[in-house]
C-alpha cells in the first residue's frame, strides 16, 4: 500500500 | 477596521462549503490588498490557501491589519441564511473579537444581520515555494469533479500520469481497476462557453494522491475551470480562480509514496 506523505516534509514553517 | 462588501453572498458561501470538510477553524487575515487564509488539515496532509482580492469586493477597506480567528461550523450556519443573490457585507473592528455579516437581498427588501463571535487561533504557517511544475492540466471543474468522484468508487489511491499527449487518471482497487484518459480538446458547454483541456508537459510526471482528498477538492461549483499542477514527489496544487480578479482557492496535497 501506498504511505501519505505530509505536507510539512515539503514546505518549512513561516 | 474592516468593512468589505461582497455583490454575491454565495461566493463565500462556495468558498466555505468548498473547505469545511478539510479544515474546522482559521485565521482570516486582513489587510488593504485583501483578505488571506491559509490552513492544514489536521492531520497535515492538505493545505488550504485562499486568497481574495480587495479589487474584487464591491467596496473594501481595511485600515489596519486584523486577523480574524474563525469557526467554520459557525461560519457554515451564517452563511446558511443568506439567499444567493443576496449582497453580503463583512465588518470588523480592530479588536478583532466579533464579525457582523449584513445580508441584503437584491431589491433591498430584505435585510438580515449577524454577528459571529471570534476566537484565538494560534495557527502554524508554512511557506510555500513558488514551483515551477512539471505538468499543468487546465480542465473543467465538472469533469474533473466526475473523474474523482467515478474512480472513487474503486480505491483510495489516485494515479495521476501525464505525458505531451494525454493524462491518465487511474486507481487500482482490490478487486477492479479503473482509469480515464483526457486529451487537449475544446468543447462548448451548456452555457456557451468553451470549455477545454490544456495539458502543458515539460517532463513526464506519475503521483500518488488520496482519492479521499482529491474528491473533497473537485469542486464544480467553485469556478468553471481548475488547473492541476504537478510535479513527482511534490505536493500537487489544485486551483481555482474566481471572476472578475476576486481571487483565488488553492489546495495544495500532499503525494503518497511506497
Amino acid at each position: 500500500a501506498k504511505v501519505q506523505n505530509r505536507l510539512d516534509s515539503y514546505f518549512k514553517k513561516a | 477596521m474592516l468593512e468589505g462588501r461582497l455583490t454575491h453572498a454565495s461566493t463565500l458561501k462556495k468558498i466555505v462549503e468548498a473547505v469545511k470538510d478539510v479544515i474546522s477553524e482559521a485565521n482570516f487575515d486582513c489587510n488593504d490588498s485583501g483578505i488571506t487564509l491559509q490552513c492544514m488539515d489536521s492531520g497535515h496532509v492538505a493545505l488550504v490557501l485562499l486568497q481574495l482580492n480587495s479589487d474584487g469586493f464591491e467596496d473594501y477597506r481595511c485600515d489596519r491589519n486584523i486577523t480574524l480567528g474563525i469557526n467554520f461550523a459557525a461560519l457554515t450556519k451564517v452563511l446558511k441564511c443568506a439567499a444567493n443573490d443576496d449582497s453580503l457585507t463583512l465588518k470588523a473592528d480592530d479588536s478583532g473579537d466579533r464579525l457582523n455579516f449584513v445580508f441584503e437581498s437584491q431589491k433591498g427588501d430584505r435585510v438580515s444581520e449577524f454577528d459571529m463571535k471570534l476566537m484565538t487561533i494560534d495557527a502554524e504557517l508554512l511557506s510555500i515555494p513558488d514551483n515551477d511544475y512539471d505538468v499543468t492540466i487546465k480542465m473543467s471543474s465538472a469533469e474533473f469533479s466526475r473523474i474523482c468522484k467515478d474512480l472513487a468508487n474503486f480505491g483510495e489511491t489516485m494515479n495521476i500520469s501525464a505525458d505531451k499527449e494525454s493524462v491518465r487518471f487511474g486507481v487500482e482497487g482490490d478487486v477492479s481497476a479503473a482509469s480515464v484518459v483526457l486529451r487537449p480538446n475544446e468543447t462548448i458547454d451548456e452555457d456557451e462557453k468553451i470549455v477545454s483541456t490544456s495539458i502543458m508537459v515539460k517532463k513526464e510526471t506519475n503521483v500518488n494522491l488520496s482519492m479521499k482528498f482529491l474528491k473533497t477538492f473537485a469542486n464544480s461549483s467553485l469556478a468553471g475551470s481548475v488547473t492541476l499542477e504537478l510535479q513527482d514527489d511534490i505536493p500537487c496544487l489544485i486551483k481555482y480562480v474566481f471572476p472578475n480578479d476576486l481571487g483565488v482557492l488553492c489546495f495544495y496535497l500532499a503525494p503518497k509514496g511506497d
